[in-house]
C-alpha cells in the first residue's frame, strides 16, 4: 500500500495547478523511491516529468509499485478543497479504485478526507536520454515568466539566442519586434536574482510562447528555474523543489525557419 | 502543426 504524508499541501496543490492546463489525465506512478510523473499535452509537444522523492514525504510508505490514474481537473477540485498549511496525506492500497487523501489543519482541529476514482490509463512513457546541454541558464522565475508574458503580447514565438555575451529572447510580431536580453549577474545579498550562464557552445532554437508561457505557471514553487538548451533538442525548463525533487518540462523546438 | 517539432521525434518510447 502506498500511504504518504506532505508537511504542507501547497506542495501538491502548485504542482497541480502548474500542470493541469497541460495535461488531462496522467498516472502518478508510486514506488519505494517516491511519486514520479510522465505525461505529454495532447499535440505531443511538450512533455512534463515530475519526481517527488520519498524524502519530501514525511513519512512515506509505499510496498509495491502502483500507478495511480487520476484526472487532473478532478485532483484540482478535491485539493482546493485543503489549505495551503494542512498537512496531506495520501493513502492507496495495492490494486486501488479510489485514492485517499486526507487534510489536516496544523493545530489538529479539523480533518478532511476525500476519495477520487482512478481512471485505468493507458499511458506511453518516453526515454529522456541523459543530456549534457550547450547552454543552461539559471534565472529568477518570475523573470522568466515576465519575459514569456511580455513577448507573448507580440509574437506567437521566441528565438532564444546563447552566446558568451548572455541570453536573448527575440520575437517578431505583426505590429513590431522586440527582445529582452540578459547578462550573468551575481548579486551577494539577493542570491535568488543571480543569473548565470554555463555555456559549451552557442545555440539558437525557437519555440512556441504559449507552452513556455503555460510552463511559467510553475513559477510559485522555485525561486530560479533552469533553461537548458542545445540545438536540435527539446528545451528543458526545471523547477527544482526540496528533497531533490523536481517538476521538469520539455519543450519540442519550432523547426524549418 | 506545420513548424513545430513533435516530442517524439526526440524522445523514444519506451
Amino acid at each position: 500500500m502506498l500511504e504518504a504524508r506532505l508537511e504542507q499541501a501547497e506542495l501538491l496543490k502548485k504542482v497541480v495547478d502548474a500542470i493541469k492546463d497541460l495535461v488531462q489525465d496522467c498516472n502518478f506512478d508510486c514506488n519505494d523511491s517516491g511519486v514520479a510523473l510522465q505525461a505529454m499535452d495532447n499535440s505531443h509537444v511538450a512533455l512534463v516529468s515530475m519526481m517527488l522523492k520519498s524524502e519530501a514525504f514525511s513519512p512515506f510508505r509505499c510496498d509495491r509499485n502502483i500507478a495511480l490514474g487520476i484526472n487532473l481537473s478532478s485532483l484540482t477540485k478535491v485539493l482546493r478543497c485543503a489549505q495551503n498549511n494542512d498537512i496531506l496525506t495520501v493513502k492507496a492500497e495495492d490494486a486501488p479504485d479510489v485514492v485517499n487523501l486526507m487534510f489536516e489543519s496544523s493545530d489538529s482541529d479539523r480533518l478532511s478526507e476525500y476519495d477520487i476514482k482512478l481512471m485505468d490509463i493507458d499511458q506511453e512513457h518516453l526515454g529522456i536520454p541523459e543530456t549534457e546541454y550547450a547552454a543552461t541558464v539559471t534565472m529568477p522565475s518570475p523573470e522568466f515568466q515576465r519575459i514569456c508574458r511580455d513577448l507573448s503580447a507580440l509574437s506567437e514565438s521566441v528565438s532564444i539566442e546563447c552566446t558568451k555575451e548572455g541570453v536573448k529572447f527575440a520575437c517578431n510580431g505583426d505590429i513590431g519586434s522586440g527582445a529582452v536580453t540578459l547578462r550573468s549577474h551575481s548579486d551577494v545579498e539577493n542570491p535568488d536574482q543571480n543569473i548565470k550562464i554555463d555555456l559549451t557552445e552557442p545555440v539558437a532554437l525557437t519555440f512556441s510562447l504559449k507552452y513556455l508561457s503555460n510552463f511559467c505557471k510553475a513559477s510559485g514553487l522555485a525561486k530560479s528555474v533552469n533553461i537548458c538548451l542545445s540545438n536540435e533538442v527539446p528545451l528543458l525548463v526545471e523547477y527544482g523543489l526540496a528533497a531533490n525533487s523536481y517538476l521538469r518540462f520539455y519543450l519540442a523546438p519550432k523547426i524549418g525557419d | 502543426k506545420a513548424g513545430q517539432g513533435n516530442i517524439m521525434n526526440f524522445f523514444a518510447k519506451k
